[in-house]
């Protein structure tokens, strides 16, 4: 009918407010609100409906929507907190709060843990973790003998498993992380401090005053 | 010496852990 005003703004489902969200994590409310920009690149780049698939989440790591990767799938997973095979907006910033540089370590420390245990059993189990060094020699076409790839398991359990039963548990993993920080190298994402310039939102607020 | 590999450290360099992906335009 041509009577939409410019002033509309419709929001994908599962929206919530950016203040709310500021409030709740380490993002200030235009981070947010960039991060919304980019949210809405994404939720909207195969399926349009502004909700993220896995294939949309595969198409922006790998730029290619069909491929299979363990590692991408375990973080899909703990971002679509509700598991209904979708990542909502309130979702997304909640869980790239993690990766922020402000979140304290001890968080990513538990996020990290909670990606490498595989099967949620509270632990993370030897036979968890040669199944994500043969994912990642896999992914990254090394090979390495059977042997080695048992020398690299045993060796890392043996420093992790400080009791020795066969499993890494959450005090272990805390531990364990201490003594070799670089382990959480990739939790924690420069970019997001810089949001604001990369996706810049056009919405003007009254309040923008972004105070640590 | 492969063997003193870090397990977690070599699995922190996956693609599917590298978000910073995302944010390229």
């Amino acid at each position: 009918m041509g009577c939409f005003s410019s002033k509309q703004i419709k929001h994908t489902p599962g929206y919530e407010d950016p203040v709310l969200l500021a409030s709740e994590t380490s993002f200030t409310v235009s981070e947010v609100e960039a991060l919304y920009e980019l949210f809405k690149k994404l939720s909207f780049s195969i399926i349009k409906d502004g909700l993220i698939h896995k294939e949309e989440f595969q198409f922006a790591l790998f730029r290619n929507s069909n491929k299979k990767n363990l590692f991408a799938d375990r973080i899909f997973d703990l971002f679509d907190v509700k598991r209904n095979g979708v990542i909502e907006f309130g979702e997304f910033v909640r869980s790239l709060s993690v990766f922020h540089p402000k979140t304290p370590e001890s968080e990513k420390t538990a996020f990290a843990f909670r990606l490498y245990d595989l099967r949620h059993t509270g632990s993370i189990e030897r036979v968890e973790l040669k199944e994500m060094v043969l994912a990642l020699l896999s992914e990254s076409d090394l090979h390495l003998s059977e042997d080695i790839v048992e020398a690299i398991v045993d060796n890392t359990f043996k420093q992790a498993d400080s009791n020795g039963d066969g499993k890494i548990d959450e005090e272990e993993w805390k531990d364990f992380v201490k003594r070799n920080p670089a382990i959480l190298k990739n939790m924690t994402l420069p970019y997001l401090v810089d949001i604001t310039m990369s996706f810049p939102s056009f919405v003007v607020h009254s309040d923008t005053s972004d105070a640590d | 010496r492969p063997s003193l590999m870090n397990a977690f450290e070599l699995i922190s360099t996956s693609q599917g852990l590298n978000l910073s992906t995302l944010f390229e335009k």
